[in-house]
Parts: C-alpha cells; sequence; structure tokens
C-alpha cells in the first residue's frame, strides 16, 4: 500500500499557498 | 429559493462559483466584500465570525435563516438549482467529478504558476516548470472532453462548467500564460458560451480576454 | 441501483470512501485491484482505460451499463442514496461542505505530516512541524463541531462522515502520531459509529485502532 501510496498526487503545499494568499489579499483589501 | 449574504474580499474566483451559480438559478444572493458590511482580515476573525465559520475562512455564506455554509463548492452547490446541480444521478455525478478535476488538477498548478507572477509567493524555476507542464496536461484532457461537447455534463450549463471555468480565471488574467500554454480553441469557446448566457455576472469577467 | 466495478490499487483510501458508500446504499460493486481484472501502473497506463478514464488516475468506475466515472468524490456520490448525500438541499450542502473540508483542510497536512514516516519523502523538520499545526487546526474544527453531535450531517451516517473518516485512514494507522496530536475522544468515538453500522467493510480498517 505504501508503494502505491507514493504516487498519489497530493497538493502538499495546499496550506503555505492558502497562508499566502490570504496575506496578499488582506494587504490588498487594507 | 435559497436568499442569504456571501461574505467574501472582492475579485475572489472562489466566491464567482457561488454568485454565477445564484445568477443562473435566481437565488437572491447579497455579497458583502466591504466595510461596514465585511472587511477581510478583521470581521472574519471576529468571535461572532468564527462562530458560524469556524475555519474563518472565505467565501462564507450565511442565509437570511441563519443557516451557514464553508468551503465555496458547497455553497455554489446550495445556490444552484436542480439544473446546475444535474437533474439525474448520472449527471450529478459527473458534475462533482469535473468540480473535483478543477480542484485537484486546475486549481494546484495554476496557482503555482500564477502566484509568483502576482507576487503573492516567491519565483521558484523547477516549481514554475512542473507547473506549466501539470497545466497544459489538465488543459489538454478538458480540450478532448470539450472536442465535441459543448459544456462539461449533458447539453446545459452545470456548475461543473461554472467551476472549471472559474478555477482558471487566474490563468485567463495573466492572459500571456495561456497564449504559452497553446490552448486549443475549444476551451476558449467554452468560456464564451458559459459566460456568454449570463448577463449580469460578465462584467466579473471584464479584465479577462480569452487567449 | 448503481452496479459497476471500481478500478483502484489495495487499501486505497480514496476508493475506500466509494467502497464505504456502497455497503451503506447497497450498490453492487465488484473491486479490481490485481491481476487479471487490473493492474496498477500497467491498467490504467493502456490507450482502452485512458479512452475511458483521460486521467489515468484511480479510483476509477465504470458501471455495468457503460457509464464512466473518475474523482473520488463524484464515485463515491454515485454509489451512495440519497440518505447519504443529504437528504435535503440544506443537508446535500452540508455532506459538500464537509467534503471539502476534507480533501482541502485535512488531507493535505495530513499527507505531508505522514509521507515522510512512511520512508514515501524527505524528512524535512520545519515542514513536519507545520503539517502538525494544520491538521492539529482542522482536527479541532471537526471535534469541536461533534463535541454536540454524532454525525457531521443531521442523525444518521452520511457522506461527510465517510469521506472525513477515510481521509483519517493513514493518520490513524501510524497511530502515535494521532496520540501526539492529543485528540479528544469526540472524533475517535465519531470514528466508530461511522464504521461500526457497517460490518461488510470493518475489514478494511482492521489494523487501525482509534487512539
Amino acid at each position: 500500500a505504501v508503494d502505491f501510496l507514493a504516487q498519489e498526487k497530493i497538493w502538499f503545499d495546499k496550506t503555505r499557498y492558502d497562508e499566502a494568499e490570504r496575506r496578499f489579499y488582506e494587504r490588498m483589501n487594507g | 429559493m435559497a436568499a442569504g449574504t456571501l461574505y467574501t474580499y472582492p475579485e475572489n474566483w472562489r466566491a464567482f462559483k457561488a454568485q454565477i451559480a445564484a445568477q443562473y438559478s435566481g437565488a437572491r444572493l447579497k455579497v458583502a466584500t466591504s466595510p461596514p458590511a465585511f472587511t477581510f482580515g478583521q470581521t472574519n476573525r471576529t468571535p461572532a465570525f468564527l462562530s458560524n465559520f469556524p475555519l474563518g475562512k472565505v467565501p462564507a455564506y450565511q442565509g437570511d435563516d441563519g443557516f451557514c455554509l464553508f468551503e465555496s463548492n458547497a455553497i455554489a452547490h446550495f445556490l444552484s438549482n436542480d439544473a446546475l446541480r444535474g437533474a439525474t444521478p448520472q449527471a450529478a455525478a459527473q458534475v462533482l467529478q469535473w468540480v473535483s478535476f478543477a480542484d485537484s488538477e486546475i486549481i494546484p498548478p495554476a496557482s503555482a504558476w500564477v502566484f509568483p507572477t502576482l507576487g503573492i509567493m516567491q519565483f521558484n524555476k523547477q516549481a514554475t516548470e512542473q507547473a506549466k507542464e501539470d497545466v497544459k496536461r489538465a488543459l489538454t484532457v478538458l480540450n478532448q472532453h470539450l472536442n465535441t461537447r459543448t459544456f462539461l455534463v449533458g447539453e446545459r450549463v452545470s456548475l461543473a462548467d461554472i467551476t472549471v471555468v472559474c478555477s482558471m480565471l487566474w490563468l485567463y488574467k495573466q492572459n500571456s500564460l495561456l497564449n504559452k500554454c497553446q490552448i486549443v480553441c475549444h476551451i476558449s469557446q467554452f468560456i464564451s458560451k458559459v459566460l456568454a448566457r449570463e448577463k449580469h455576472v460578465s462584467h466579473l469577467f471584464c479584465s479577462v480576454r480569452p487567449a
């Protein structure tokens, strides 16, 4: 199962992207 | 028919899914994007907001009857009608298929490609090259599916089309990125058809020129 | 009632969503995980497979009538019944809310935390610490919601519960990770209730001991 799991596509960085997006739009909205 | 308020910051592609769905279905939706109704970064951190929307994220929806929802796909679904959701079990499943496709195959690489160009994140050459390839692959699948179809599911606009179009908004805003992607015209025609039938929301995409 | 074949590799938590939904709804589901029916890495790269499932991903579903679906949420939805999907528009939207929550708030950080412990990814201390925090935050929201409820939506098991439980499978397999997470018992009790009612699939989780 682990070998198969290794081939899964997961967005590991999603939280980092969400955080960057949040900060960007908070700045844009003053 | 649903009626309520959508809390979001302006020009939020996730909120657009819900807004467009509401326009198609006739749901009465007020959109709160600015003071005093809503200030992103402040209102969504208040105890009152967090008691209804524990993640503090937007878009967030509150019905006039007090019913609360977070997660943009759920909100868009709620504000839709049966035609948008898929009128048969098969159509409804196909709608969810393409919604998931947008979330898992378009959004991650599109974000990785676009965020550095918007100054949201730092540029990384390897990550950008990989993202471009992943976007191309996803759009190739989409384009192929649209080769013999006008819409993604059935013969009319559905939540699948709305979600996929909104997920590509950043790509289209950064026009030159899509030109580099060599998108076949099926996708551009598809976007025009999805947006053309709903005059009320076309202004949301006024800054987008399909490649 | 749906009837068809689910193509997947063994012990695929995404496939479990569909399998458990089928068990609850009574849909007739054959599961193809091994030769000659299906060999992951080979069968899903053949032209025949790709013509039905263009992404080549699993799980992939083909009905006995030829109807094809990819994306695990769509397959699980199709194999469900109205009770699992949410019998009212509000319940259906809440089900989608928690399905999206699992996909966007649990899976990314849970995977980032678990994969290095399985030797799938290189260990990075900072990334792991961040992932732990993100998992804690998500599970705190979940736990709080379950403080006054038995199930996530309404009074009975739904696709929301099935999806959230499956998304936490690897966290629970790596038992000690959840103990370190100091999960309050609401979530453990919740998992037991979701899995207890369906005897047919309990063997899928036989290696999991809730914290």
